[in-house]
């Protein structure tokens, strides 16, 4: 099978709806500036396969979510530099009405897989008010279990993740310790 | 339990060199790099650990703390494209994995890709460097739309250009 | 002891925001980023911490588990060059330090270290980009002789040549 | 003041006496291939300094000697395919008295610095055969300690190592923890 491309809906530096297709291609780079979202592209890869937001720079399920404002809680405690930057930013409570709109909204991701007999599967996770997740395939809402099983059937282990590199851990691979690589092999097994 | 691990050590053990040759021949060093894995307890692989192995090209043997950068980053690439090939994943996502190699080994990191990518093996890869990315089938290019204060994508498939000279 | 250490802390936390602006200013951002310390207990500095905060340039703040690799090499380069402006120290050593930096960002170190560099700040740096070691003084070569098995060196003073275009 | 030169005696893959000079130059780049050696250059400038072998990728400072051959002791655990190398390298006997010949010399590194009023200091540490290491100024041994004051009042602060960042390093500056941070700046103060 293949992964044919994505939906991500508020999902980190995404607002609102983005598709992106990878075709036919067997081989797709992704490529732009520093800071502009690559890394947030692969953790919408990751999340919608099951990987647990902590692992995705996250602390929580809900930062995953689009923010547009400067609403970190622990910024405000930033100091007074915070305070000065609101005034700035005297649009801001026109943003906050935008964000609250986007906080109606949820957040998700969706994968749209294609089997080796061509069939497609809709990969849906969405991240729901209360800060858990909800799966669904093909628009019928599974628990996360079945999902992971329906995963495991096309080879997707994402216990093992062996098969995503995130940022800055390759080399961490060939160093880790013997216990760990024999981990890796067991999950694998 | 144990026969399942075993089946998986040997079929990653059998293929390590051959991944780790594939990535490091060369002009210079024709028949590349020797990589290998041990059991440090035969006995009782679980509750010891396995012990990976490499020696560069045209170098002595070297413990994994004597590696460069470089170095080390194909060895781990080496173990992680021998240990897919067991249960394949039907894609692999690597991000900025070729942060730490000099074009000798992007070049050697595209080879291996564009001469194993297919039907049942997609790569999708995150990098900053040409020499990588422009030997892909397509390109997707995100930018930041400062506007809307968003992520946006443009998508490029490279297979209707001609190959760059 | 505490004396000396708020001597230290007030220095670097004056200084940082200009540096962070000199390092992250473009034509689509005249001024810069911001940057910025924080004491998290005024009257103990000792047994709490400092917090660092950046908001890179056309950014709302963001914690600094949100940023991306680049933006986080930056900072961090900010920050060093920010204290090293208190006692500082006759040379800096850098070991590939624009690993995870796109283009531009390179050019922004390369600018600010031609700019910083003088007889009493040398800057010894290790790169396999060459946006950045095109703008040396000088450049130390190094490869391995293969039939000696050693390092060797070789070096080559660029001011004697034209300015590339 | 500046770093004008260095000497490197049989110290990590630089066998035999090596010189490297910075000239005037006070933008100088380490280039060349992946395994070369540009990151062991480092470790010579952090050796010579002062800095615990332990930091510069060594398990102890016996490992920081030229080793021509084949000699790490756990390698020989490795299992049979050591011995068919053995076998291959037909002069290795050769190579061994080589090396002896090189664990008769002592390993140095020698740190050629300027002083801003001109005045030379040639700062050397060697490793000796027991795996200690000795300190000299201008050819005078010294004590540890007298060593780090010298460079103490060139500003060149080995505690603090705030102007040397390892190859990978650089982030983890950024996102330390403010405990880490507020340690950072007690160094230098
Ligand atoms: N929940 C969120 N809402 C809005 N923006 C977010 C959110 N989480 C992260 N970001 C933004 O995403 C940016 C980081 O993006 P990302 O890590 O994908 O960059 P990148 O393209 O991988 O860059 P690099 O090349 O430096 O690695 C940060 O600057 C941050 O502002
Ligand atoms: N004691 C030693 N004797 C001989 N060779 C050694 C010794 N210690 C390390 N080496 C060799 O040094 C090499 C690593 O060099 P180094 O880390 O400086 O490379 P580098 O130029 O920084 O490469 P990269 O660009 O990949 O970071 C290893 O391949 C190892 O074989
Ligand atoms: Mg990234
Ligand atoms: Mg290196």
């Amino acid at each position: 099978g293949k992964l044919v491309g994505l939906e991500l809906c508020n999902f980190k530096s995404y607002k609102g709806k983005t598709q992106v297709g990878f075709g036919t291609a067997a081989f797709t780079s992704i490529i732009g500036p520093n800071g502009s979202g690559k890394s947030n592209m692969m953790d919408a890869i990751s999340f919608v396969l099951g990987v647990r937001s902590n692992q995705l720079r996250s602390r929580n399920i809900k930062s995953l979510i689009y923010r547009g404002r400067i609403n970190d809680e622990d910024d405000i405690e930033g100091g007074n530099d915070m305070d000065s930057n609101d005034e700035n930013d005297i649009d801001s409570d026109n943003e906050i009405d935008n964000d609250s709109q986007n906080d109606d909204n949820q957040a998700y991701v969706i994968a749209i897989y294609e089997k080796d007999n061509k069939d497609i599967l809709n990969l849906k996770r969405s991240i729901n008010g209360n800060g858990s997740s909800s799966f669904s395939v093909n628009g019928v809402n599974v628990s996360v279990n079945q999902y992971l099983q329906i995963l495991k059937e096309e080879n997707i282990l994402i216990k093992a993740k062996n098969f995503l590199v995130f940022q800055g851990d390759v080399e961490k691979v060939a160093s880790q310790s013997p216990l760990d690589l024999t981990n890796m092999i067991e999950n694998i097994s | 339990r144990q026969d399942l691990f075993m089946k998986a050590f040997n079929h990653v053990s059998n293929n390590i060199d051959e991944v780790y040759k594939e990535l490091t021949q060369s002009r210079s060093s024709p028949l590349g790099g020797s990589a290998y894995l041990t059991l440090e307890d035969e006995e009782e692989p679980f509750s010891y650990g396995i012990k990976y192995h490499i020696m560069p090209p045209l170098k002595r043997f070297r413990d994994m703390e004597n590696l460069s950068g470089g170095e080390k980053t194909i060895g781990a690439l080496a173990l992680l494209f021998a240990i897919h090939s067991f249960h394949p994943s039907p894609f692999f996502v690597l991000d900025e994995v070729d942060a730490a190699l000099d074009n000798a080994n992007v070049d050697k990191i595209a080879n291996y890709i564009t001469k194993h990518r297919g039907p049942n093996f997609q790569f999708i890869v995150i990098s900053l460097k040409n020499m990588l990315f422009e030997r892909s089938d397509s390109l997707v290019g995100i930018y930041r739309d400062q506007n809307v204060n968003s992520s946006k994508i443009l998508t490029l498939d490279l297979r209707g250009y001609a190959e760059t000279v």
